[in-house]
């Protein structure tokens, strides 16, 4: 499952 | 952050500055689905309400401001200033049936059920089909400005520039969002029949025109 809260991009 | 998304982003706000000044500069908004422009204003809200919460990067914060900002002004352009210019003939694509499915669908499918993150899951979906009500019109008036499939094509190229960046990061970064890449596939094969045109009209100095 993806990394959680890497909410890094635009 | 690597070239595929920095190009991708660069892309991004190419798109977002070339459809301001052409509305800008021409004092018109003539083809230009308002419809569309509403989505993507509230694709960015709801996307970008991390900015009252946490701090990623100046770049990070820069861009989301310069976004929101560009997309508000935009719409308010299209609905006030320039209200007399907007073709609401031509644009009428139905969002109630984008919106309903995609606030049902955001409830469903997210990685996890919190405010934030479900506006952000919407924020994904909206924006894969924000761009419909926008080819819709062009599919109805059987043309688009030349400038304007500019727009159209670095805003549908920002999207395949960042499925690149997903396949970059997988593999340097073992990071992946399912959510965002199969939002990004659909949003991408959404532009196909458009890029296209794109390439074997515009980029030969043909107007774009349908049926083609």
């Amino acid at each position: 499952c993806p990394i959680r809260g890497k909410k890094d991009e635009l | 952050m690597n070239i595929f998304r920095l190009t991708g982003d660069l892309s991004h706000l190419a798109a977002i500055i070339i459809l301001l000044l052409k509305i800008w500069k021409s004092r018109s908004c003539a083809g230009i689905s308002g419809k569309s422009q509403v989505l993507f204003a509230l694709v960015f809200t709801t996307r970008y309400l991390d900015l009252l919460t946490s701090f990623i990067s100046l770049y990070n914060t820069t861009m989301k401001v310069i976004y929101i900002g560009c997309s508000y002004a935009t719409v308010y352009l299209i609905y006030m200033k320039l209200k007399a210019t907007y073709d609401g003939n031509h644009d009428t694509f139905r969002v109630e049936f984008l919106i309903v499915p995609v606030g049902g669908l955001a409830f469903l499918v997210n990685h996890d059920f919190s405010p934030l993150e479900i506006l952000w899951t919407f924020s994904i979906y909206l924006e894969s089909v924000a761009i419909l009500p926008q080819l819709f019109m062009i599919s109805k008036t059987g043309e688009a400005e030349t400038i304007t499939t500019h727009y159209l094509f670095f805003l549908g190229l920002y999207r395949a520039l960042y499925l690149i960046n997903w396949i970059w990061r997988f593999y340097f970064e073992g990071f992946f969002d399912m959510i965002a890449i199969v939002a990004g596939v659909v949003q991408t094969i959404l532009y196909c029949d458009f890029f296209y045109l794109y390439v074997t009209k515009v980029l030969k100095g043909k107007k774009l025109s349908l049926p083609a």
